[in-house]
């Protein structure tokens, strides 16, 4: 599941939706900066969860991942793995 | 569902909310959708529901209807497995047959060629379908999980079924279901989950989560039967989904321990295992396996006439050639048939049906409780059937794997995803003519109403099938439930651990963790208790509230059956309710000492009219 750089999916999940979910990818790149820098790829911000809760779905490395798990706003940050068709 | 709907009670003539139900919006999260299946015509169906803010992802070769109303795709994973398409079309079969299960509508003559012949049908068939494709070939990703969640909530689905789930349990906020789940609960939308096919052994299932209707497979009393006929015209009933026409002859019988591949000894080839056989000397013959093999290890054998597996089984699965699996005695017999004779010979007919008299039991796949990450909340919740169910399936798709051309309208297959869309039917049923009730009294409706099933046959009783069997009839008049919200549950994560920060950000809301939130107060259908190995002597205090579902006024009186060694007393016990809404609390106390792995038990609230069920378990935790 790991790119060539060593990132892989995870979800950052954030909680319930924003009261202006609009401004919600503002909020995780910004978070997403801090952790990653300025260099972070576009293309690495898998999903935005905007519409019902708040979250985003982003490859990083487990380092970042662990970062990112501290910030303020944050309930948890989980690999996505996979589920199976029962 | 040719025979599932009608072995649970719930015949085809029952009295329906026809209006309201084509109002329901059913969210599948699954491979999609073959939307040209005849089970999914819209014929007679208006447009969608005004509250309906969905979107149809069109695509080659699929477009919606009024009966598929909205249908979305999602893959994190850049690449796409060979032969996948991006579009809600299901290439795999797996999410038309849950579909249809659901809400399909009735489809008189289906048949897997002949096979479970009768009318398929969805459990609300005039409700609508909104498609969320979320699983592929190669997986099922949580991220694309919970962008379906994301959407489905939004868009206005009624209802959500996931016959999806992963292996481990998880921490509640750490699983993509159960995050997306307590959302849904918060709009009002229940999430009806399989338990999972990783039974029988225990703490299997990782559907756990209080707020998740978590559904395991049941058998129905029409099992599948495949006859085979030896050279010396002795017969052996064997366990299979043969769908292929009678072997016209007696093919010669050739044992896979005496035909091992280059690089292969008998070792391995007795059992069949892949590539172990030489395809050139078992072509045209009837190979015999001492062991029980998937459809995909068919495609190394070459083509042989049919194969004879032996195991013992509890529901038959189709094959790609005509097969069978033979309990270990009569894998005896046969072998012994085939030393005796130097030409031996058999033949493999069609699958016929028997009743089974001892349906329905768990099967032996299904996930299994404890509950890894509260121990005192008891799952999976409900059974529902889940063994050799009749269901649509694409003519794109082949019924077992790639190299089997054949094409059907019909597929029998078996799971806890056969299971959950029976739930999410009934659930969608009691929704139709209790539009107001919230997810957690849907769920209490259909567990406290539940047939008991029976713990002989169940070494791991409620750890198998929960509060036991769904009863749809039952189920959309139970008298009373226990209902519960978002704060309810919210009070239950403070006992869990989760801080007052964590459930802010959660709910949204000021929310502040004031009370202990003990699981035993949680106001949960089912009581469990788990103790220590040391922990011999019980006193443990369960709070409950009841309300009344039902028009006017009624006294309820509480009955109890303890098992033995255990004292269970319910304070008040009796309750009288005097109008609809009425809400009653009351204190169930289970005492004694534990002397077995497993202790069940139920709290039963009658009022003459309606029967009330929970099961109390208690269980020595490992």
């Amino acid at each position: 599941d790991f790119d060539d750089d060593g990132r892989k999916i995870y979800i950052v999940y954030m909680g319930s939706k924003l009261e202006d979910p609009d401004s919600a990818h503002l909020h995780h790149r910004a978070m997403l900066e801090e952790v990653v820098g300025s260099h972070f790829p576009p293309e690495s911000l898998i999903y935005i969860y905007k519409r019902s809760f708040n979250g985003f779905a982003v490859k990083l490395t487990e380092e970042e991942a662990q970062k990112i798990a501290t910030k303020e706003g944050v309930v948890s940050v989980f690999p996505s793995e996979k589920n199976q068709l029962h | 569902t040719t025979r599932s709907w009608d072995f649970l009670g719930f015949p085809s003539n029952v009295a329906r909310m026809n209006k309201v139900e084509s109002n329901i919006i059913v969210g599948v999260f699954d491979t999609g959708i073959w939307s040209d299946h005849p089970s999914f015509s819209d014929k007679g169906y208006g447009p969608p529901p005004a509250k309906w803010k969905g979107i149809c992802q069109t695509a080659a070769n699929f477009t919606c209807n009024k009966k598929i109303i909205g249908a979305r795709v999602y893959r994190s994973n850049k690449t796409l497995p060979p032969g996948d398409i991006r579009s809600p079309i299901d290439t795999d079969g797996h999410g038309t047959h849950t579909a249809s299960t659901v809400a399909g509508g009735l489809m008189t003559k289906a048949s897997m060629n002949g096979l479970g012949l009768g009318t398929a049908r969805g459990g609300v068939p005039s409700a609508r379908i909104a498609v969320y494709k979320v699983c592929w070939s190669d997986e099922c990703a949580d991220a694309d999980v919970l962008a379906a969640f994301d959407d489905a909530i939004a868009d206005g689905v009624d209802i959500i079924s996931l016959s999806v789930g992963g292996k481990l349990p998880k921490p509640y906020f750490q699983h993509t279901i159960s995050i997306g789940a307590f959302h849904a609960l918060k709009r009002g939308i229940l999430t009806s989950n399989s338990a999972g096919n990783s039974g029988p052994d225990p703490y299997t299932t990782a559907s756990l989560s209080p707020w998740l209707l978590s559904v395991a497979a049941s058998t129905i009393d029409r099992k599948f039967v495949t006859q085979v006929q030896l050279g010396n015209k002795n017969n052996f009933q064997g366990i299979s989904v043969n769908a292929f026409d009678d072997l016209k002859n007696q093919y010669p019988l050739i044992y896979g321990g005496d035909v091992p591949n280059k690089g292969f000894n008998s070792s391995s080839s007795r059992f069949c295992k892949e590539n172990s056989v030489n395809p050139s000397l078992v072509k045209g013959k009837i190979l015999v396996c001492d062991a029980q093999l998937s459809s995909k290890k068919f495609a190394s054998m070459g083509s042989p006439a049919g194969v004879l597996m032996q195991a013992y089984r509890d529901y038959a699965v189709s094959y790609p050639l005509p097969a069978s699996t033979l309990k270990l005695e009569d894998g005896s017999k046969l072998k012994s048939y085939m030393s005796s004779t130097k030409t031996p010979t058999a033949t493999i007919f069609k699958s016929t049906t028997i009743q089974d008299a001892s349906a329905p039991f768990v099967a032996s796949f299904s996930s299994r409780g404890p509950n890894a990450i509260t121990h005192d909340i008891l799952k999976p919740d409900v059974s529902a059937p889940g063994a050799e169910i009749l269901a649509a399936w694409p003519l794109n798709a082949p019924i077992t794997v790639a190299q089997d051309s054949r094409r059907l309208l019909y597929n029998i297959i078996s799971g806890t995803s056969m299971a959950c869309p029976h739930v999410t039917a009934i659930a969608t049923y009691i929704k139709t003519f209790n539009p107001t009730w919230s997810p957690a009294a849907i769920k209490s409706a259909l567990m406290t109403t539940a047939s008991p099933m029976n713990p002989s046959i169940n070494d791991d009783a409620e750890f198998a099938y929960g509060s036991g069997q769904v009863n749809p009839l039952k189920a959309v008049k139970p008298g009373l439930v226990y209902d519960a919200n978002e704060s309810d549950y919210i009070e239950f994560l403070c006992g869990q651990g989760y801080t007052t920060a964590m459930l802010r950000y959660i709910t949204g809301d000021n929310s502040t963790c004031t009370s202990s939130g003990l699981v035993w107060d949680l106001n949960y259908p089912s009581f469990a208790l788990s103790v220590t190995r040391s922990q011999r002597f019980i006193n443990q205090h369960f709070t409950r509230t009841l309300t009344n579902v039902e028009k006017g006024g009624s006294t309820y009186k509480a009955t109890v059956s303890s098992p033995q060694g255990l004292l269970i007393s319910v304070n008040p016990s009796t309750l009288s309710f005097k109008a609809t809404g009425d809400k009653k609390p009351f204190a169930l106390t289970v005492q004694g000492t534990v002397r077995q792995p497993i202790i069940s038990g139920s709290l039963t609230w009658s009022d003459g009219r309606h029967s009330v069920r929970s099961p109390i378990i208690v269980y020595v935790r490992s």
